[in-house]
């Protein structure tokens, strides 16, 4: 149950330096394999009032599907492979201000299933308590689903959709100002250390906040 | 549409960098 609201800028904006920071922190000091951690921001929209959770940031590590999938090319079909590379070229070229650069690596190498699940996350918002991250802001309790018949049985469309494109493991923790995610094609069962770690590391506070 | 929001204006350039990066430090298929 994902939608696509026009919100009003949220309230507050985090500084995106220091979220890559607590990202790398977070991920690349883990002892698990975690694929991504996004950063969903909550807002009010205020036109309708609804509380809503969106893109905020978001880290990709990848996994080691993609340099198999890569190497061995047992990837998506050809035909969604073009659709995904098509998008990944219009998007290159929206942040790269429509330059004419000639195409490179960087756009016609395959995009693997993970790497498609976190870019079609930014395009995603989550309306009042909708979703796995909605649910946990809306409950202020985390979500943990580890295993891919767990993630394929969720009633929400975002974990039906990580569970296609090889995801296991998938977790939503509230923190101030919305609820970090993280997802996994490893099996990674709850653990309080993590979760720990991810409260200690986005415990924002106004200092931090641009 | 070239409306992209600031934050997934920043998020997705650094995605793009780093697939770059991953990309360039792959081993190369040995046939």
């Amino acid at each position: 149950p994902t939608t696509a609201v026009a919100a009003t800028p949220p309230p507050m904006y985090f500084n995106q330096e220091t979220l890559q920071q607590r990202f790398q922190a977070l991920i690349e000091g883990a002892k698990e394999k975690w694929t991504y951690a996004i950063f969903w921001q909550s807002s009010v929209d205020e036109a309708s009032g609804a509380s809503l959770l969106g893109w905020g940031d978001g880290y990709y590590k990848g996994c080691e599907e993609d340099r198999q999938k890569r190497t061995l090319g047992n990837a998506a079909s050809a035909a969604e492979q073009e659709h995904r590379k098509r998008v990944l070229r219009e998007l290159n070229s929206l942040v790269a201000g429509g330059g004419s650069s000639s195409p490179d690596e960087v756009v016609e190498e395959e995009v693997t299933d993970t790497e498609w699940f976190f870019l079609v996350s930014m395009t995603q918002s989550f309306v009042n308590g909708a979703g796995i991250p909605g649910q946990a802001l809306f409950s202020g309790s985390p979500i943990w689903i580890a295993g891919g018949d767990r993630l394929q049985v969720s009633a929400c469309e975002r974990a039906r959709q990580a569970e296609v494109f090889g995801l296991r493991t998938m977790v939503c923790v509230p923190v101030g100002g919305g609820v970090v995610e993280l997802g996994s094609t490893d099996l990674i069962f709850q653990s309080n250390e993590i979760m720990n770690k991810i409260r200690f590391l986005f415990s924002f506070n106004a200092t931090e906040m641009e | 549409d070239g409306d992209l929001p600031h934050a997934r204006r920043i998020s997705l350039r650094r995605f793009l960098e780093k697939r770059k990066e991953r990309l360039t430090a792959a081993v190369p298929y040995a046939s």
